[in-house]
């Protein structure tokens, strides 16, 4: 059965793009298919892949309710629907209650067969999140291991309760802890906040690495750039924990 | 003459809040005196300085274009017109025209003789954030130095000269290179490109140090946490570099 994934994080620069799109490649590398789609008018995962883009496709799509422009990339299994700076504009106007519903019927509408679809969101709670999150089976959170990081945690929580009357079945499936910083003793502190908020949900973490910062800047996914660093093992090993929870669920 | 200084970035996670946030405590240090705005609903600013706000009083004055709520804080120096939740509903009803000069109008009406005025924006290019660039004399743009860091400079620029025509005066004052490691080759590479977008206006670094990530959980700025820190030293020096350049012109 197809996951929707909403990989989503108010706060910012935590890891919601590096995360979808080498969780993503490495979903295409173990055999899934997997559809990957920007919902960030800053359009950063599809610049992490080379892709530049204006988002007005995108933001047809969204307002006419029809299907989802998906483009074929260069990485094993994944495909993408890209996104850019138009779609700014129609974080304005797609606004009320029945454009919540959006992405959802966009998605019903594309014809393709993906084991999973990967949701970059933006660091807003706005429009394009609340669709996200409507449209969503899953919800991974990446986190920060940082006190500004474990509000925004917590805040996340908060707003996911009150979209629940529209999505009940809406639920965190996974805390990633991403660019880590393993040698610090704030890390291991907020780890157990992580720990004990979500027991059994946080996945092996990310370390912060070099690999994960340069990767963007050569078009590709981490496995693709620089498939021995650290940042290529710990997305490979956070994939197949991820995979293994989500095909037993 | 007063300053009002917009600490902004659309990109996520940079710096903004924790350069808002230290450089308003070393201005203090310095003996001027500060007005912190925290212009974000996850009021990060706020709980930065052991501050949680439901944002209720910023939001009304904002609608209704009275004097901002300002409180004092144990801070040399500084006084800050705390943020919180209900500002995020803020942004959805205070859309249009007339009301992006909501903010100028406020701080117009705000009774202090402040040297500076610092506004921490959130990280999106709605309503607050236009709010807070149509109020500034000066902009500051904190970011990082990987790809999407540089990616999120140059669509920076892109938006502010689209604001240009409503405050003709607005420019980019300064970058300030956050959480940087200099031991990165992609460091210097992404220097060297804000170097050559912006020559002269570059600050000292600010480097990745466990002092700044840890701050805020203790709810004071880094030179009350751990004033010998590298985090301490490199936002004192920033301080004094854009006091002095803020001086002269
Ligand atoms: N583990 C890591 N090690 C090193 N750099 C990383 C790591 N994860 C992310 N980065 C870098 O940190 C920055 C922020 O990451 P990213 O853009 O993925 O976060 P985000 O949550 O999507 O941000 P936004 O809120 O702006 O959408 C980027 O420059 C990225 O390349
Ligand atoms: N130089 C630094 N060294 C270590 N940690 C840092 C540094 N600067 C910021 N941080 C930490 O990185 C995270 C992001 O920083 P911050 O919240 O200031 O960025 P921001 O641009 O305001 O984010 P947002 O877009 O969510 O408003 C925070 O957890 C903060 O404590
Ligand atoms: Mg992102
Ligand atoms: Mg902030």
């Amino acid at each position: 059965m197809k996951q929707v994934i909403s990989v989503v994080n108010l706060k910012g620069g935590v890891g919601k793009t590096t995360s979808a799109v080498n969780i993503a490649a490495c979903l295409g590398e173990i055999g899934k298919s997997v559809l990957l789609i920007d919902l960030d008018p800053q359009g950063s995962a599809s610049l992490s892949l080379g892709v530049e883009n204006s988002g007005e496709e995108l933001l047809f799509a969204l307002k006419n309710e029809t299907p989802l422009p998906v483009m074929p990339i260069a990485i094993t299994g994944v495909e993408l629907v890209p996104s850019g700076m138009s779609l700014a504009t129609g974080q304005m106007t797609l606004t009320g209650e029945e454009s919540n519903n959006a992405l959802t019927s966009c998605l019903e509408q594309t014809l393709g067969d993906w084991d999973y679809v990967i949701i970059d969101c933006p660091p807003s709670y706005g429009t394009l999140t609340i669709n996200a999150l409507i449209a969503s089976t899953r919800i991974v959170v990446p986190v920060e291991a940082s006190f500004l990081g474990l509000n925004g945690l917590k805040q996340m929580v908060t707003a996911i309760d009150s979209l629940r009357p529209q999505n009940p079945g809406l639920k965190i499936e996974a805390i990633l802890p991403c660019r880590a910083h393993r040698r610090r003793r704030i890390h291991w502190d907020i780890m157990d906040s992580f720990n004990s908020m979500f027991p059994g949900k946080v996945s092996p973490i990310i370390r912060e690495n070099v690999s994960l910062a340069a990767a963007p800047g050569m078009g590709k996914p981490v496995i693709y750039t620089d498939r021995l660093s650290k940042g290529a093992d710990d997305y490979r090993f956070v994939t197949l924990w991820l995979d293994d929870r989500l095909t037993v669920t």
